[in-house]
């Protein structure tokens, strides 16, 4: 799956996605990709986040549309990710899943939930600071 | 804000990046830049989890999920279940700016694509054929279902609810999310 987030140099701010979904599942079934506010969200006015992972489970929460809203609030963008990923996680401990989070300032950031396969979770950006795409980790928390 | 523009996404793809920066370098919109960033990796086939030949389904079919949005108005596309069309993000698109719908699923997204030009095309590859033969070898281990007769944990379906149901509590996560992702 690509989540994926742009911010214009004007502000104007658009996010999608893209995902053949998981293998082998039962005919007919969609994930949270294409779901507004679980796959990913955008808002001029707060910012735009997308998330990846099990999405049987992550479209229950809305993670992305929770994460704008918390930046929204002033949350810094690495910290409302992890929020998302810490609300999650309190339903459902072993859950699957990472959020990038991108505020309408530009400032980015990114979480994951740890597990034992799954302890660092890679993004890519590319802004006015970088002269190409440039791969970051996190940790999982 | 200094930092902007900016290209942010899931997952070290970095083709899928590097397009919709040049895309938005060029001086096309944001929707622009993620539409192409995103075709890009259905072009590649990112990671086997996007675009055609990855995760086929229980019947061996590959189907496509996308979505994009307008921050500026709220305006969304979306395409489910897609079936038969390539550039499910292209597609999306179309819906977000052809029609006052937000999501179309299934076959009927795939008649809607070939509306607006799309051509249909198997999305099955001989990787696909391959993954989903290993699949049905191994009694089509791992599956989603739960709850049935015969028991899915040890058996290819078709399955039936049973005639007494006995709940099981069900896994908190699921057993095999390394098969891939949303």
């Amino acid at each position: 799956t690509i989540g994926m987030v742009v911010i214009h140099k004007q502000g104007r701010i658009a996010a999608g996605t893209s995902t053949n979904g998981i293998k082998f599942k039962i005919p007919g079934r969609v994930g949270d990709s294409p779901i507004p506010g679980a796959g990913a969200y955008a808002d001029d006015t707060a910012g735009a986040a997308a998330a990846t992972g099990n999405g049987d489970i992550l479209m229950r929460f809305l993670p992305s549309y929770q994460a704008v809203q918390y930046m929204r609030r002033g949350e810094e963008p690495e910290r409302a990710c992890q929020k998302v990923i810490l609300r999650i996680r309190s339903y459902v401990p072993d859950f699957f899943g990472a959020v990038v989070c991108a505020n309408k300032t530009g400032h980015y950031g990114a979480a994951c939930n740890r597990l034992p396969t799954f302890t660092q979770f890679s993004f890519m950006v590319y802004n006015s600071l970088k002269n190409q795409p440039t791969e970051e980790k996190v940790n999982c928390i | 804000s200094g930092l902007l523009p900016l290209v942010l996404n899931t997952w070290p793809f970095r083709n899928a990046t590097e397009a919709a920066w040049r895309t938005l370098l060029s001086g096309a919109s944001a929707l622009d830049a993620v539409e192409k960033g995103c075709t890009m990796c259905e072009m590649e086939q990112c990671d086997g989890t996007v675009g055609f030949g990855g995760s086929p389904d229980e019947t061996g079919e590959t189907t496509l999920d996308a979505m994009i949005m307008d921050g500026t108005s709220l305006d969304v596309g979306a395409v489910g279940d897609l079936r038969h069309i390539k550039n499910a993000i292209g597609v999306a698109r179309r819906v977000m700016d052809y029609t006052s719908h937000t999501f179309l699923v299934g076959e009927s997204a795939t008649k809607f694509a070939e509306s607006m030009g799309f051509l249909p095309e198997d999305l099955s590859t001989a990787v696909s054929r391959a993954i989903h033969a290993d699949w049905l070898a191994q009694n089509c281990q791992p599956n989603y279902w739960k709850n049935v007769v015969p028991d899915a944990s040890k058996y290819c379906g078709p399955y039936k609810p049973p005639d007494l149901f006995k709940a099981q509590k069900s896994s908190s996560g699921n057993p095999v999310y390394k098969l891939g992702h949303d």
